[in-house]
Order: structure tokens, then sequence, then C-alpha cells
């Protein structure tokens, strides 16, 4: 009478706990969990029900191209966003890292001219480099600071421009709309940038998905850089960031360090999620 | 809001001046969908909701109260006996100085926190100082040198010597002109990075801080159990400063801190502006945390 070897109820809270605590979300964990429940009502092991749902993330995630888009034979640019503290300079850093060691010129413009310190610290990576910086005194105008940026690498005739916006939460509708501003300054002057990154720090909750959407409004993001994936946080909120808005990863941060800059692979990521 | 999720939920059920297990259960299913929609941690989650059942099942509803307002009575309670936060957020030493370390994730908000601390300090007629010993991000100095100055809060700082020495020159030169609180700024780290959190414990014990402030993003998520339980385990703070609150993020990782750690959430810190900090109220985080 038994189905003996079918999954328990405690099977199924076990897979909801993976999911809940890598910071998928409760409603696409609770549709996910309904779904796969309907897929194996004949399934009698765990470890297939996680498989197809490895699968099925994977699949969500997409297997689309998650290279930086880049403007062959001329100056590419890319706009850098994201909330406070989650790693945008340090990200510019390891990418000019990665350009320099292609043999690039790269650019980095200081729009944040907010933050104390905040151009000392883009400097000193591109000190490391050899990037060329283009900044203003503190408190200038960050659209004319991103304007010049695109100036200097076109005089230069440089093969990147990557500009660093200070952090600013989604919530705070006139820093949006100066994001809005660098980027239409940056779109006036030499077309739309190639990529506008917004990046995530992998321990965000929730929020990340607000945040996702705001910046996607103001500034048109097109790819997330997902940082500090180093820690313990899984990062799971870029599986709503790619299923309810569209937005690929498309670099992974694993350290403080130039080298710590790796290209998104859906793989490892739901491997790690799913551990 | 949740208040209003419970209520429909009650529609259905018939109660009589107490509340019963089935209006109970059926409140704590919206409960548990909003706490864990607020980032609190899952198993922070399932230990709240079954201290809330204890406390609710037979429980009189008050002649002013729904039974779905009297559910969100006893959790609302629940939750600021969790958050915790007092009028006194700061000890301070008999002997001074007194030495406040601040510690955390990367990017969570302490450089920002530790000069906010000092400007709320010296508006409160005390004399801090800083101490900048974070040696490892570029220009961290350089950050809390200008924030110094514009709290006109006086920085420490030293070339050629480790995080730990730099520490125990800030405290000397505190003492040596006459400061009563040392506020030690450090670097950003991960609990999992184990030279980086064994620095944290030398740092720790080399100035003997009075309190140890454990600064916390209010927009993490679930990750945010893991890391207080590990710095807890190695670095042991006596408070958090949840930062960034001026975000819309409801802030479950606090829950999931206060928790975790049983220490008092103390201060908060909303804007980015170094005004924008302020000694921790549980009332106000509980309703947002709740939605
Ligand atoms: N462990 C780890 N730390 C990181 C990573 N990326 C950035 N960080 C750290 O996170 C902290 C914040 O980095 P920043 O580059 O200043 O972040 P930001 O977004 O530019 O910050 P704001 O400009 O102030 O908004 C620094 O201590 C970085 O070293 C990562 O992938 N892993
Ligand atoms: N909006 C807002 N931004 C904040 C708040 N607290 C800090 N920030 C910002 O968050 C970012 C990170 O702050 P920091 O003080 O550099 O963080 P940190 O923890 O010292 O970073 P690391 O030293 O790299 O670990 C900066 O852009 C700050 O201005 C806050 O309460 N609200
Ligand atoms: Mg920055
Ligand atoms: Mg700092």
């Amino acid at each position: 009478i038994f189905n003996r070897g079918s999954l328990t109820e405690e099977d199924w809270e076990d897979i909801e706990a993976l999911l809940l605590q890598a910071d998928v979300g409760v409603v696409a964990t609770q549709r996910m969990i309904a779904d796969l429940r309907e897929r194996s009502k004949k399934e009698t092991d765990p470890e297939a029900v996680v498989q197809t749902l490895h699968a099925e993330l994977v699949a969500i995630l997409g297997d689309g191209d998650r290279s930086l888009a880049r403007n062959e034979g001329g100056l590419t640019i890319w706009l850098v966003t994201g909330v406070n503290g989650t790693g945008k300079t340090t990200t510019i850093g390891k990418l000019a890292g990665r350009l320099a060691r292609e043999g690039k010129s790269v650019v980095l413009a200081a729009a944040d001219t907010f933050r104390a310190a905040a151009d000392a610290q883009l400097e000193t990576w591109a000190s490391r480099s050899g990037a060329e910086v283009v900044k203003h005194a503190a408190g200038a105008d960050p659209a004319a600071v991103a304007f010049d940026g695109v100036r200097a690498a076109k005089a230069r005739g440089s093969d990147f421009l990557i500009v660093d916006t200070a952090g600013r939460l989604h919530t705070k509708t006139s820093l949006m709309e100066e994001l809005a501003k660098i980027r239409r300054v940056v779109e006036r002057e030499a077309g739309p940038p190639h990529e506008v990154l917004l990046v995530l720090d992998a321990t965000t909750g929730q929020n990340g998905i607000a945040q996702a959407r705001a910046f996607t409004e103001a500034a048109g993001v097109t790819g997330i850089a997902l940082t500090k994936l180093d820690g313990t946080a899984k990062g799971g909120i870029v599986i709503a960031c790619q299923q309810e808005l569209g937005l690929p990863v498309k670099l992974v941060g694993l350290g403080e360090g130039i080298e710590d800059l790796a290209p998104f692979d859906p793989h490892a990521f739901v491997d790690a999620l799913l551990d | 809001t949740l208040s209003e999720r419970l209520e429909s939920a009650f529609k259905r059920l018939r109660g009589r001046g107490k509340l019963t297990e089935d209006q109970v259960n059926e409140a704590l299913k919206e409960v548990r969908t909003a706490l864990l929609e607020a980032d609190v941690h899952l198993n922070v989650v399932r230990e709240f909701i079954s201290r809330v059942r204890e406390r609710a099942v037979g429980q009189e509803v008050l002649k002013s109260l729904s039974p779905a307002q009297q559910v969100v009575k006893i959790v609302h309670e629940e939750l600021v006996g969790i958050l915790g936060g007092s009028a006194k957020p700061l000890s301070f030493s008999p002997k001074p100085p007194t030495v406040v370390m601040i510690a955390g994730l990367q990017g969570s908000g302490k450089t920002t926190a530790a000069g906010k601390l000092a400007g709320w300090l010296k508006r409160k007629g005390k004399r801090p100082i800083l101490v900048a010993c974070d040696l490892q991000r570029p220009a961290a100095v350089q950050q809390l040198v200008l924030l110094g100055e514009q709290v006109g809060v006086p920085v420490v700082t030293r070339d050629g010597m480790s995080p730990v020495e730099v520490a125990a020159a800030g405290v000397e030169e505190a003492i040596r002109t006459n400061r009563d609180v040392v506020i030690v700024d450090t670097a950003g780290r991960l609990h999992v990075d184990e030279e980086l959190m064994q620095e944290a414990a030398d740092i720790k014990r080399r100035i003997n801080p009075l309190e140890t402030l454990f600064v916390a993003d209010s927009m993490t998520g679930q990750d945010a159990a893991t890391v207080a339980a590990a710095f807890l385990e190695r670095v042991d703070f006596t408070g958090t400063v949840l930062t960034k609150l001026d975000g819309d993020a409801r802030g479950g990782a606090a829950l999931s801190i206060a928790h975790i750690s049983g220490r008092p959430l103390k201060f908060i810190s909303d804007g980015e502006k170094l005004d924008a900090f302020e000694p921790f109220h549980p009332d106000r985080l509980a309703s947002r945390i709740l939605g």
C-alpha cells in the first residue's frame, strides 16, 4: 500500500528551504515547487527531482551571449550603476585590468563626484592597469565628467571608456534623474552606451529586484555584475531579474583583487545555489 | 499590508472573544510569507512563528480590536522584543577613553557610520577621535580623513604599521590628546576569510573595546543569519548598526541578526549625509518588516 521511495513532505520542505535560503524569493519558490511537484508525481528519488530543478534553473538563466558588448573598431562605452557599496568602482578597476591585459587602451570617467575619496579610489585602481582617469572637482556635475570622459576617449583614440557613477538608492528620485541625465549626455555625444551594467551585491535580498527594475527604467540596464560571490550568499535574486526583467548576469566578482572577476557560468551558479 | 491580508483571511473564521487555533494557524501562514518577503532568514521565521503561536492561541481578543488586529499586535510586540534597542545605545567607560570598534562585510557602510557616530558623539558633548585601520581598500584612509574633516573630529592615521598597530596607536593618541571616545574603523571582510577574521579578533584583543559595532546593510537577504553568527563567534559584537534604511528594503535582516546574536540594534543610518544617524527605535522597523 505504501508508496515507499516517493518524496516525503520533508523532502519537499528541504527543497523549498534550499531555494528560499538562496534568496530566490517566496512567490518564485512557491511557483517552482508547485510546478516541480506536478512534474515529479511518479518520481521516487529526491536526487532526480533536484536534478530536474537544476535543469529548470539553468534554463531560466538561459544560454545567451554573456560577453560585454563591444564596438569593434571604435570606442566602446560602458556605464556602471547600482546602489551604494555594491562594488562598482572595484569592478571597473578589474575590468580595466582585464582590458589592459588584452592590450586595449582605457579611459575611466570618475563621475562619482559626491562620495568622499571616490576619485582617489578610482585613480588607485587606474594606476594598477595603466588606465587614464578623467575627473573634476568634488561636487561637480557628474554628467559633465561623463561628457569629458567621452571627449577625452575620442581625442586619444582610446578603445574603451568606462563611466563610474555614485552609488544611489533607487528610491531617491533626484539621484535616479541624475543617472538618466548621465546616460542621455553620453548617448547624445557618442550614441547609446554599449553596455549599462547594474552592479548587484550577492548578499542582497528581495530588494534586488526593485533595484533592477528602477535602474533599468532610469538608465536602460543591459546586464548585471554580481559581486561578492566569494562570500556565502547565493545571489538567487538574479533568477527573478532574468525571469521578470530579462536581465542576464554577465560578470561575477569573486574577491577584492584585480583578477577576481569572471564571466557568469549558469551551471556553476546553479550548482552552488543547490549545494 | 499584512493587516489587510489577515483581515481577509479571518473573514471566513468565526471566533468568539478568544483566538482559536484555526484563526492563529491561518494568520501565521500570512505572517510567514510576510517575513520571508522581508528577507528574514527561514530558520528565524520558523522559530518566530512557533513563539507567536504559543502566545496567540487562546488569547483574549481585546474589545477594541478585531481578531486579525489582535494577532498583528502580538506579532509586532514579539518583533519589538527581539529587535531590542534602548535609550542609551552606547556605554561609556568609567575610565576614558571609551573604545568603539567597527566591523562588518565589505560595503556595508562602516566608514560612513564611523564618521556619523563621531559627529553624533560630538553633538552630545563628547570628544571623539577616529582611527583609520582599513589599510587595504584604495583611499579608505583618505575617505575617513575627509569625513573627519566634515564633522570636525580628528583622525589618526599611520604609515608602515599593521592594522593592529594602528589601532593601538590610535588609542594611545586619544589618551595623549585627551579624547574620550575612540572610534576604530576597520576594513570590510568576509566572515569566511580566515585571515581577515583573525585580524579582526587580533585588533579587538589589542584595544579591548567596550563596544564592538557590527555594521549591516538593511538590504541584506538570507545571508545575514550566517554572517551574524560568524561575526559573533569570531569577533563578538555588542550591538548592530543598520544602514541604508533610506532605501525601501524591508530590513528583515535586522531580525535575523538580532535573533541569532542576542545583541541589540543600537543605531540606524538612513541617508548619505553625515547627520542621517540616530539611536535605533524598534517600533518603526517592526512595522516596516511586517509590511
Ligand atoms: N569580497 C569581495 N569584496 C568586493 C567585491 N567587489 C567589491 N568588493 C569590496 O566591496 C567594497 C565596496 O566596493 P566599491 O567598489 O567601493 O563599491 P561601490 O559600489 O563603488 O561603492 P559606492 O561608490 O560607495 O556606492 C570594497 O571593500 C571592495 O573591495 C567582490 O567581488 N568580493
Ligand atoms: N543612502 C545611504 N547610503 C549610505 C548609508 N550608509 C553608507 N552609505 C553609502 O554606502 C556606500 C558604502 O559606504 P562605506 O562607508 O564606504 O562602506 P564600508 O563598509 O566602509 O565599505 P568597505 O570599507 O569597503 O567595507 C557609500 O556610498 C556610502 O555613502 C546610508 O545610510 N544611506
Ligand atoms: Mg564607487
Ligand atoms: Mg570602509
